[in-house]
């Protein structure tokens, strides 16, 4: 299933 | 991890600094909403659940333990230091806050990259950052004169988030298959909310006379 991109941003 | 960022996230710090900075050297809290404090909270809660786990840097961990211990200091302070909360302007600080929580959490649940428990509040803590200022700026309006420390915690708090709009430009240049739409669309609306008080900022810069926020 779609995996969301890592949160690499505060 | 690019220029833009850095600046955004070293402002952003820089804000908070210079709020901890005008509570404790004036022991007063006057003219900051309480409010606005604690939607910031509520946004660092929702956004950083992935502290413990998702590993990213050693930066990234240590950047938003101190956000989030801030923002609840913050809070602490202006509900419970007995010196800090008597400045409190509570009767000004009247902005219906909840209704930006319950509004941004609804569309968290419609607009959001999954249905996830973790992407609905990561979702809902962008949204919420892009109003959370709302309060703070109608308190502006409402207490007139403005010192010069909240004037520049409001003033580094916005440009935080135009420089992260910059990054963002710059990521979807270089990066391929870079989309952030959630974090650009609501970062755009967040930056656009200090557009007026950015222009009377600079005003007040300009002729070096007091910020004054048109009631």
């Amino acid at each position: 299933c779609y995996q969301t991109p890592p949160k690499d941003e505060l | 991890m690019n220029i833009f960022r850095l600046a955004g996230d070293m402002t952003h710090l820089l804000s908070i600094i210079v709020l901890l900075l005008k509570i404790y050297a004036t022991k007063s809290c006057s003219g900051i909403s309480l409010k606005t404090q604690e939607l910031y909270a509520l946004v660092f809660l929702a956004r950083y659940l992935d502290l413990f786990t998702d590993f990213i840097s050693v930066y990234n961990t240590i950047m938003k333990v101190v956000f989030i211990a801030s923002s609840l200091a913050i809070v602490w302070c202006m509900r419970l230091h007995p010196l800090v909360k008597r400045s409190y302007d509570k009767e000004l600080d009247t902005f219906r806050h909840y209704f930006l929580i319950g509004g941004t959490f609804v569309l968290a649940l419609v607009l959001n990259e999954k249905f996830t428990l973790q992407e609905i509040l990561w979702a809902f803590s962008i949204y919420l950052e892009a109003v959370a200022i709302l309060p703070q700026l109608v308190l502006l309006q409402r207490s007139g004169n403005v010192d010069n420390l909240t004037g520049q915690y409001v003033f580094f708090l916005g440009a935080y988030r135009a420089f992260y709009i910059l990054n963002w430009i710059y990521r979807y240049l270089t990066e391929p298959r870079f989309t952030r739409w959630i974090a650009c669309v609501s970062g755009i609306v967040q930056t656009g909310i200090y557009a007026d008080f950015f222009y009377y900022y600079f005003i007040s810069w300009k002729n070096n006379s007091k910020l004054k926020l048109p009631a």
